[in-house]
């Protein structure tokens, strides 16, 4: 992913529950797309990123440089997805949870 | 509300074991293949499909059996304490698999198949009603439990699972503390009951709303099952420890290595100039506006050397001095 754009964006992950650990009890699914966001939220900001209202004046503030220490706004998730996990739990017993905020669909910056 | 969850309350349902026991058993391994492993992947292939919130639950528990022959008679238990507290339960279903009475079949009729004057003589038939008696009682009680209900179970026709809404009866013992359920079927008959096999073996399902799944790290409560900082490593625990702690400003102190005898903020000459601080530990609040442009705090030694001295303080003192003696070593 070295080619894509510096600007804030979603990239690609895939996480696979062994690598971290998780392999024993976790049923189903085996892996995921989580993806994750990352780049800059550099002024000005355009569309793209999908800058909250907030994000901007602060992207200002900082830009116009009255405010010394005002950081640029954070390359965040703004859509997320569920995911439902199949697994054991202390029991051996079969559990189904529907985890909230599990893949990233959208980025911003915030 | 809980409508789109695929069974109802009440009602018989035939599952084709062979396709969903095969991929369960690819799923959960050899040995699943059992019914109530079938159902989870199931419900859990439905609802990774849809990616909606299945009924507004959340969560789905599945609770096998494990069987007990007391006094001839089948009872199956179930514990149930690992629904969380926070779980709020929505609807628990009980499955059983229901044999078919036993009507006679051309193999059963016991006559002779070519006399056809012979009289024939059937096999005695199945039970016509089978009754589940429902106690709850708490983990580590000698009592027998307390009786929470009882349903009567029409046969179908032939073999089907079937499911019953006990709903009330796992949350009037799960309000009660009582999260041991003991379901004792029985035939009525002299006969002892003959246990089911494996596969048919009944099961539980819990459908709950975790009211805990949307809080932080939700995910890692219920699927971490490890320390990440195990007990060899405490260079992490230690800082994982700071970032919990409520009280950093003790923890710091207690840390520092400089002398804590001398009026000094502790930690003042580790701080380097652009260290990132928490988000509660405003730097502003340590450091009023006039002592923002602190230079680095000179060595004990130093300080006392400078009380001592007259001369004005410079940030070379050394030089200083060692340029006015050469001054006056000059003149002289």
């Amino acid at each position: 992913q070295w080619d894509e754009p510096r600007v804030c964006a979603r990239r690609y992950l895939k996480v696979d529950f062994a690598d971290i650990g998780w392999n024993e009890w976790v049923i189903s699914p085996k892996s995921f797309d989580a993806y994750y966001c990352a780049g800059a939220c550099e002024f000005p900001m355009p569309k793209i990123v999908r800058p909250s209202n907030h994000a901007t004046i602060q992207s200002i503030v900082r830009a116009v440089g009255i405010i010394p220490g005002i950081p640029e706004p954070c390359c965040v998730p703004d859509k997320m997805n569920s995911l439902g996990v199949l697994f054991l739990d202390e029991n051996r017993n079969v559990v189904l949870k529907v985890y909230p905020n599990m893949s990233v669909e959208t980025c911003g910056c915030r | 509300s809980h409508s789109s969850w695929p069974l109802p309350p009440a009602a018989a349902y035939s599952l084709q074991e062979s396709t969903p026991g095969d991929a369960a058993a690819a799923v959960l391994g050899p040995g699943a293949r059992d019914m109530v492993a079938v159902h989870m992947l199931q419900l859990y292939e439905k609802y990774s499909r849809r990616g909606v919130q299945p009924g507004g639950g959340n969560t789905v528990r599945s609770f096998r059996a494990r069987l007990e022959v007391v006094d001839q008679k089948a009872v199956y238990l179930f514990n149930l304490s690992s629904i969380q507290n926070s779980e709020m339960i929505l609807t628990a279903t009980f499955h059983f698999y229901s044999e078919p009475p036993r009507w006679p079949r051309a193999r059963d009729v016991l006559c002779k198949p070519r006399a056809k004057s012979a009289p024939c003589r059937l096999p005695p038939p199945g039970p016509a009603r089978l009754h589940v008696l429902f106690r709850s009682l708490a983990q580590n009680a000698a009592t027998q439990g307390l009786l929470r209900g009882a349903m009567a179970l029409v046969p179908p026709p032939r073999g089907l699972w079937q499911a019953k809404d006990i709903s009330a009866i796992v949350k009037a013992a799960r309000r009660d503390g009582e999260l041991l359920l003991s379901a004792q079927l029985d035939s009525g008959e002299r006969d002892p009951w003959v246990p089911r096999p494996t596969l048919h073996a009944p099961y539980i399902l819990v459908y709950a709303n975790d009211l805990a799944i949307s809080e932080p790290n939700s995910v890692a409560v219920t699927l971490q099952r490890y320390d990440p900082f195990p007990a060899g490593d405490p260079a992490p625990r230690a800082a994982a420890t700071r970032n919990s702690s409520a009280d950093p400003r003790v923890r710091r102190a207690a840390q520092a290595s400089g002398p804590l005898q001398d009026n000094e903020l502790p930690g003042l000459d580790e701080l380097p100039a652009r260290m990132p601080l928490a988000p509660h530990f405003h730097k502003q609040e340590l450091w009023p506006g006039p002592f923002r442009a602190l230079k680095p705090r000179p060595a004990r030694k130093e300080r006392k050397r400078k009380g001592q001295d007259s001369f004005p303080s410079t940030a070379s003192q050394v030089l200083d001095f060692d340029e006015k003696t050469m001054q006056k070593a000059r003149r002289r």
